[in-house]
């Protein structure tokens, strides 16, 4: 009894061959090949006394704890269980073989010299992911999702949103930290349609650039652990924006759509050790995060191609009416532009419009003015009148005349448009109180 | 004055005391500028050498806006800015008072009111104001019987034809070589005792332009023989309106 040593192949040769093999011999070799390969054996050359169910003399093979068969003779004799080409291929990685010899190989008192067998061996590969190649039932291959075999061994994989576990075999949910960064998509709780599994702890985190909205909108079939009495005791979905939850759901009820108004929101599902729910699917969207429609806080504001909607990188130019300008407080601005920001608010808050005021007018040398309408109103459209200290001084004006209106810009402008008031010039000999001569 | 009246306020609005060289006038023209004559500010025999324009600018004194010299002190004087000469003056020709003219511009515009107005200035065109017998008005704070007049006074005077100035003068200037130069003018009587003297030299003869109702400078008090002994001679403004103008209005 010899053990082979573990090799990829090798050959077994009866006793002597290929001299006749002797009598009385009992001969037995263990062919062990690798882990994660299986034995073939063939018989090269094969010629043992042949006999009925092969009592004399005989080679058995066995292998997983199975007989293989139990061969003697010769190729063409009609008695004997001859192999011929037959390959013998173990389930497990070691086969056994018996050689058995009796005592005489004479026939009608003629010893015949049977010289034996060749046997080649090869150690092939076992693809352990099929079941039918398993030696026991124990033996089958345990991955629980995927199996992958290659030469000489074999290794399993999960299903997406799965983790291979440490004993290489068995595979858990892993959907503690998903992350979702494309401007729409789908998220659902494992399996789904399909029950989720129990003891989950997911965390789905959908993360967009500043500015997007995030909107969230409930599938069919939403089915989720729940309680007549208690709100979601079992398991709890539960939807949070910035940290903060704004909503907790389960039940059979499907919620309406979210709009979180925020770029970064967590969806966190939290199973308990039973149920048989079907959970939930959930087709997020993206859209611009919307700035409150522009309202003016008077009715000499105007704010240019007011648009339905503001969105972020959405801007707004306000102006005031003729005769107004712009303010923020008491600042005076040349213009205004607000842009709708990230955060759906405005850079900047609307301005409000004050009436222009001129002023009050430059005073005349040796001469004054007066309001036409309303008296000290240096506001827009208020008009105002040179006059010089007649009868010494008498007025000179631009092509404009000497009435003056406060304009838009903020100045007293003639009727041409000029800022130049006019001048009193000295009017020359005309005394108040001329030499009169009365006697003749 | 000599024969004269005494001027009511308001009737010579434009009528200035200058105090430089002593006692002379002088005229408002618009707001700022004083016409009178350039021998009040650089006598005759007394060169611009001795003393400098600007130290007698300094030292001008102008009073305007009232009859009477008290009162006009007491209103404070008007400084003076700048003096502008005619460059014709020749100080140095004792007898020849031919572009005897100057201005004096003030540091500060006056206000008008009835009793400071300035005199208007002769249309170029018009020569009629110095034909023979055209009546005009000399006011002044000059000599009156002998005594400065402490109130202004004011005499009515014909403007008097050049042949007669010029006659009348050949008879009396004896050896003395006193010119009588188309820039100037006579005016008044050879024997009613009215004229101007001493005192009222810078002061203007001003005649009424009927068309344009307002009072015109035709002439400054510039010389005499004597005075109310024959006719005064008077600076023809009408010759200067150029030099006048070219000084006031670059201001």
């Amino acid at each position: 009894s010899s053990p082979v040593p573990s090799r990829l192949f090798g050959e077994i040769r009866s006793p002597g061959y290929p001299k006749p093999y002797p009598n009385n011999n009992i001969s037995t070799w263990d062919i062990r090949v690798p882990k994660g390969y299986v034995v073939k054996l063939t018989f090269r050359y094969f010629d043992l006394e042949p006999s009925e169910s092969c009592f004399y003399d005989y080679v058995k093979i066995k292998a997983d704890k199975k007989n293989l068969g139990r061969y003697c003779g010769q190729l063409g004799s009609t008695t004997g269980n001859h192999p011929g080409r037959k390959e013998f291929v173990s389930k497990g990685n070691r086969m056994h073989l018996a050689f058995h010899s009796d005592f005489s190989n004479d026939d009608n008192g003629t010893v015949i010299p049977y010289r034996g067998f060749l046997a080649y061996y090869q150690a092939v590969d076992l693809d352990e992911c099929d079941p039918n190649n398993a030696a026991e039932e124990d033996e089958r291959p345990q991955c629980q999702h995927f199996c992958h075999n290659y030469v000489g061994g074999y290794f399993c994989s999960c299903r997406t949103g799965y983790q291979l576990q440490s004993d290489h075999h068995s595979c858990k949910v892993e959907c503690s930290s998903e992350l979702y960064t494309e401007a729409s998509g789908y998220l659902s709780s494992p399996e789904y349609p399909q029950p989720y599994p129990e003891d989950l702890q997911c965390n789905y985190s959908i993360r967009l650039p500043k500015g997007l909205s995030i909107v969230l909108s409930f599938l069919e079939p939403f089915e989720i652990d729940d309680h007549q009495q208690v709100y979601c005791p079992y398991d709890q979905l539960k939807i949070q924006a910035r940290g903060r939850t704004i909503g907790e759901f389960c039940g059979k009820k499907s919620p309406d759509s979210i709009e979180t108004n925020s770029n970064e929101v967590d969806i966190l599902f939290l199973t308990d050790e039973s149920g048989f729910s079907r959970g939930w699917k959930i087709h997020y969207t993206s859209e611009k995060i919307k700035c409150p429609q522009p309202v003016p806080r008077d009715q000499f504001t105007i704010i240019r191609d007011l648009q339905p909607v503001y969105e972020f990188q959405d801007y707004f130019i306000a102006s005031c009416k003729t005769g107004y300008k712009l303010m923020e407080g008491n600042q005076t601005l040349l213009s205004f532009t607000a842009v709708c920001q990230a955060d759906g608010t405005w850079h900047q808050s609307m301005p409000h419009c004050e009436i222009v005021n001129c002023g009050n007018p430059a005073d005349l040398t040796n001469g004054a003015f007066s309001y036409t309408n309303k008296p000290a109103d240096n506001t827009y459209q208020s008009v105002i009148t040179y006059r010089c200290n007649e009868p010494y001084y008498h007025i000179v004006t631009g092509a404009g005349g000497d009435r003056f209106t406060c304009s838009p810009e903020g100045t007293w402008m003639d009727g041409n448009g000029q800022v130049k008031i006019p001048a009193c010039l000295p009017v020359c000999g005309k005394p108040v109180n001329p030499v009169i001569s009365v006697q003749r | 004055i000599l024969g004269g009246k005494s001027a009511g306020r308001g009737n010579f609005p434009w009528q200035a005391l200058t105090t430089i060289h002593g006692r002379g006038g002088g005229a408002l023209l618009g707001d700022r500028w004083i016409l009178t004559a350039a021998h009040i500010i650089i006598p005759k025999g007394q060169g611009e050498n001795e003393v400098g324009l600007d130290q007698l600018a300094e030292d001008a004194n102008v009073f305007l806006g009232h009859t009477s010299v008290e009162e006009l002190h007491k209103m404070g004087n008007h400084p003076v800015r700048r003096i502008f000469i005619h460059p014709d003056y020749n100080p140095e020709d004792e007898y020849n008072f031919n572009g005897d003219i100057a201005l004096l511009e003030l540091k500060y515009p006056v206000t008008l009111g009835p009793t400071v107005l300035p005199i208007c200035l002769p249309d170029t065109s018009n020569t009629t104001f110095y034909e023979d017998g055209h009546i005009g008005y000399v006011s002044g704070f000059g000599v009156e019987k002998n005594f400065l007049s402490n109130d202004l006074k004011y005499v009515s005077l014909p403007a008097v034809a050049r042949e007669k100035c010029q006659s009348w003068l050949d008879s009396k200037r004896g050896d003395i070589p006193i010119v009588f130069s188309e820039n100037m003018f006579c005016a008044g009587f050879l024997t009613v005792k009215q004229d101007t003297c001493q005192g009222d030299s810078g002061s203007v003869f001003t005649v009424l332009d009927t068309q344009s109702g307002r009072w015109v400078a035709t002439g400054i008090v510039s010389w005499g023989i004597g005075c109310a002994e024959g006719y005064g001679f008077y600076t023809k403004v009408l010759n200067y309106l150029d030099w006048i103008k070219g000084i006031v209005r670059e201001d």
